[in-house]
């Protein structure tokens, strides 16, 4: 028996639009503390891990570990039918190969349920890689707003990699004299880092920006850079992405 | 050349 319930789920359908262009299809890994995804994508240079914690959950009963294998695009059309301010609810079982969105409108919710719908949809087996990722200490951790970062990718992707109608720099300097914290850039630093990393993939990660307010950008020259998106009370989606190197 | 790891080589594959 699995059954959850997300008082906010557009946050579900944000997860699903931050990750279904990096990842077709992938499993949901369900057990008593949460639910987490681990995927990399087709060629193997990135991977998305995501993590939404039971306790953020308005209602969260796994009686045992499940494995749902799901296809994102598919999930992604079910879960764009539910309004933005919709209670979800996620149920499967043992026995049958699909799982069960409902959403529910919130208006008048101690009386009555103004609207229900449910949609059903089926699972698939899929053979998910499972990459061990050891904590690690980084050279460089960059904390900033996240608009401020899909925007710097997106201008830096619009003038390209090849150099042919100019060059690009953009220095980010340290800025804690904001009024909001979630303005603030903050770069901790202990040793000086540079590296190359394929812009397209970037650009995918930005697809995470309506999940959080800030970003963070953790770089170590042997590891692939992790892009962090903190869902606030719920857990993250991490983007990995490896650097491209002089041979 | 510029060259791209996967991620099995910096990441145990379980």
């Amino acid at each position: 028996m699995l059954e959850l319930r997300l008082v906010q789920g557009s946050i579900l359908k944000k997860v699903l639009e931050s990750i279904k262009d990096l990842v077709n299809d992938a499993n949901f890994d369900f057990s008593s503390s949460g639910l987490t995804l681990q995927s990399m994508d087709s060629s193997h240079i990135a991977l998305v891990a995501l993590l939404l914690k039971s306790e953020g959950f308005e209602h969260y009963r796994c009686d045992r570990n499940t494995s749902m294998g799901m296809n994102l695009g598919n999930m992604s059309k079910m879960l764009k039918c539910a309004g933005n301010d919709d209670i979800l609810t996620i149920k499967g079982d043992d026995v049958s190969d699909t799982v069960t969105f409902m959403f529910t409108s919130d208006l008048v919710r101690e009386i009555f349920f103004y609207k229900i719908a449910d949609f059903e949809m089926k699972l698939m087996d899929i053979d998910n890689e499972h990459l061990g990722i050891p904590e690690a200490e980084y050279h460089a951790i960059v904390k900033m707003p996240s608009a401020e970062f899909a925007r710097i990718c997106k201008v830096l992707a619009s003038i390209g990699d090849t150099g042919d109608i100019g060059t690009a720099n953009i220095v980010l300097r340290q800025n804690t004299t904001v009024d909001k914290p979630e303005d603030a850039t903050v770069i901790e630093m202990n040793e000086p880092v540079s590296m190359t990393f394929a812009l397209r993939y970037m650009n995918t990660f930005t697809k995470a920006t309506p999940l959080s307010n800030t970003v963070t950008i953790s770089l170590s020259p042997d590891l692939p850079v992790v892009v962090k998106y903190k869902i606030a009370e719920m857990g993250y989606v991490r983007f990995y992405l490896t650097p491209k190197m002089e041979e | 050349p510029i060259h791209q790891q996967v991620l099995y080589y910096y990441f145990l594959d379980l």
